[in-house]
């Protein structure tokens, strides 16, 4: 058996820091893109539920709807895209 | 597909784009063409037109830039956020912008295209051969002036194809240089500079000055990138460095090792540990083209759909053989309507007759028969005219045997198709120019070589307009503008005239050039005319507005703005 290799993560200078947990992206990604915000019916702001947002986000990119941060739902999220909100808000 | 609430859209058909500057990545000619091939997908399927401006402001404004760039969302660096567009409306509405951390290309690699050389400004063709020698990027072998070449053809050996690759040495982009190259060394703020920096600019672009010293002379342009740049980082336009060391370790070719998301990076100098200076390795780039399509969309009012196959689906992937979804085409087309013909439908009513202008109560009267004008005679729906003049105070708008006129107030209506034969009958259907006379009230038409004179109901003419003076190798008068009592300018072409009525011959001392006397207006213009205490210039369906010290003070739209369509 080979030893795993150990990376080692710098800090590049100049670079945006992109290295979040699987869950600060997600909950970036939910509420830049209008997921997590929405506006009510009489103008007053709420926050949906972070498992309510991920259906929506789902089922607004086609994928399976489950409430869940899985992998493709991850996937989706990283890759590159429009900046425009999914969601108007 | 989705629209945006109050399903957001142009009022008008005929779109602007003004494209306000470029990206390093990607000549601007290629640029260009990527934004009018990405209009083009919108306008080939809706009555939509989209008209390029090169200065003022035009209904789409597109521009690339890095993190914040002016507006409140910033981009996010390479890859992530790849552009963003604002929805139909004034201002900043409309708008698209482009993430220029980003590499842009057409989807497969960079494309660089040559100048000078021998191929007609064509791409590189990668690899190709040269000297036995297969290369994959620009080079500088085989010349020792340091510019960069490439094959256009896959042997240069044997077919002897080749162009100059971008390099600040041989051209820069926007800046106020022209396009010139850089010259270096230069000096910038009492420092000495050796190649493009992004000293001074807090936008992180690369520039050089034009001549040896910028803090004099304040000429500068950007630099285009090379190919073998890398993308962003901290040095972005350097090539990478191999072999380079970090952390240590040698390393021959680009490498994600230090990074979390597997992106490949370089060094731009022989040791990143010494110099921390980096950037990532120029990939397949994004296509602008089909970025610049999804935004566009955004621009005429589609927001995101959630059919993985649409133009309008939030996320990128590219397509070799582009072609809109069916779910694009609907969008758009209930914005807009679809193209080609309306099917008319069967009409209960009888045609309509012409509205009949009232006569002069001091003119007998007499019987005319009302003449049917086809009724889709719009004004709004002209997209230019042949001629626009005030009589009596409204302004009139002529084209192909009609007129339409308009007193020019807020809540004036505007009146017409009228036929020019029933009000004027010896004139001919198209009218090149007219005015009043402000002193004898008389009309004088022209078209083409000739002119008419009304007065009230009496005609003189047709006449040859070289009987006014003007130069036999004058096809038409374009425009008539008064000057003062008794003296009208005469435009044709890039000069004008001045006639003295009276006399009816033209002044000493011309012609005179427009561009001279008119400064900052099309010198090409189809329509000149006087109104409301303004000149008008007009081209195509545009006018540029002069007030009378001169100044252009405002760019429209005939249409909206005049016949308030």
């Amino acid at each position: 058996w080979s030893l795993p290799l150990k990376s080692v993560f710098v800090t590049f200078p100049g670079d945006i820091p992109k290295n979040l947990t699987d869950s600060e992206l997600a909950e970036n990604y939910l509420k830049n893109f209008g997921y997590m915000n929405t506006v009510e019916r009489s103008g007053f702001q709420s926050m949906v539920s972070t498992a309510k947002a991920l259906k929506r986000m789902q089922r607004q990119l086609g994928l399976e709807e489950t409430g869940v941060l899985n992998k493709e739902t991850l996937d989706a999220m990283k890759k590159p895209r429009c900046g425009v909100p999914d969601v108007a808000n | 597909y989705q629209t945006f609430e109050g399903d957001l859209k142009w009022d008008h058909n005929d779109v602007t784009y003004r494209i306000l500057n470029y990206s390093p990545d990607m000549d601007s000619a290629i640029i260009d063409d990527a934004f009018a091939r990405a209009f083009k997908v919108w306008s080939d399927v809706t009555p939509l037109t989209f008209t390029r401006l090169y200065d003022g402001t035009a209904d789409i404004m597109i521009s690339f830039g890095k993190k914040d760039h002016g507006d409140p969302y910033p981009f996010d660096g390479k890859d992530g956020l790849l552009a963003h567009a604002y929805p139909p409306g004034e201002g900043i509405q409309g708008d698209a912008h482009f993430d220029d951390d980003e590499f842009w290309t057409l989807g497969k690699g960079a494309v660089v295209k040559t100048r000078f050389g021998n191929a007609n400004g064509a791409t590189c063709h990668f690899p190709f051969s040269f000297g036995g020698k297969s290369y994959s990027t620009c080079t500088t072998e085989g010349r020792t002036d340091n510019l960069p070449w490439c094959s256009t053809t896959a042997d240069y050996d044997k077919d002897k194809k080749y162009g100059f690759c971008p390099s600040e040495l041989l051209y820069t982009f926007d800046g106020n240089a022209g396009g010139a190259p850089c010259v270096f060394p230069f000096i910038f703020l009492g420092e000495e500079y050796d190649s493009c920096t992004t000293e001074g600019r807090s936008d992180g672009y690369r520039w050089c000055a034009t001549t040896g010293n910028f803090d004099q002379d304040k000429k500068y342009g950007f630099c285009p990138s090379r190919d073998i740049a890398v993308i962003g980082g901290n040095s972005e336009g350097d090539p990478c460095h191999f072999p380079f060391v970090f952390l240590g370790k040698e390393y021959h070719s680009c490498t994600s090792e230090g990074r979390g998301d597997g992106k490949l990076w370089c060094s731009t100098t022989d040791s990143y540990d010494d110099d921390q200076k980096w950037g990532f390795c120029p990939d397949q780039g994004y296509s602008l083209f089909l970025v610049a399509a999804h935004e566009f969309g955004h621009a005429l009012g589609l927001d995101h759909s959630n059919i993985r196959e649409a133009l309008m689906y939030p996320m990128y992937s590219y397509a070799e053989d582009f072609s809109l979804h069916s779910d694009d085409i609907a969008g758009i087309q209930f914005l807009y309507g679809k193209t080609g013909p309306d099917p008319t439908p069967p009409n209960p009513n009888p045609p309509t007759a012409e509205p009949t202008e009232p006569t002069d109560p001091t003119e007998p009267t007499t019987t005319t028969t009302a003449v049917p004008v086809d009724p889709t005679k719009d004004a709004c729906k002209q997209d230019t005219f042949d001629t626009i003049t005030v009589i009596q105070g409204e302004l009139h708008f002529f084209k192909d045997g009609h007129y339409w006129k308009t007193s020019g107030s807020s809540n004036a209506e505007l009146k017409g198709p009228f036929t020019i034969s029933n009000k004027w009958p010896a004139l001919p259907a198209v009218i090149d120019s007219a005015f009043e006379d402000s002193l004898t009230k008389k009309l004088y038409f022209f078209s083409g070589t000739r002119f008419w004179v009304y007065t009230g109901q009496n005609v003189l003419g047709p006449r040859s307009i070289e009987k006014l003076g003007l130069p036999n190798n004058i096809e038409k008068v374009e425009g008539a503008l008064q000057r003062g009592k008794g003296k009208v300018l005469l435009f044709s072409g890039e000069n004008f005239w001045r006639l003295d009525v009276k006399a009816q011959t033209i002044d000493k001392g011309y012609p005179k050039f427009t561009d001279v006397v008119f400064g900052g207006v099309p010198n090409d213009a189809h329509d000149v005319f006087q109104y409301q205490g303004h000149t008008y210039f007009c081209r195509d369906r545009f006018y540029w507005r002069m007030n009378s010290r001169r100044q252009v003070d405002r760019v429209g739209y005939v249409k909206y703005d005049l016949l308030k369509c």
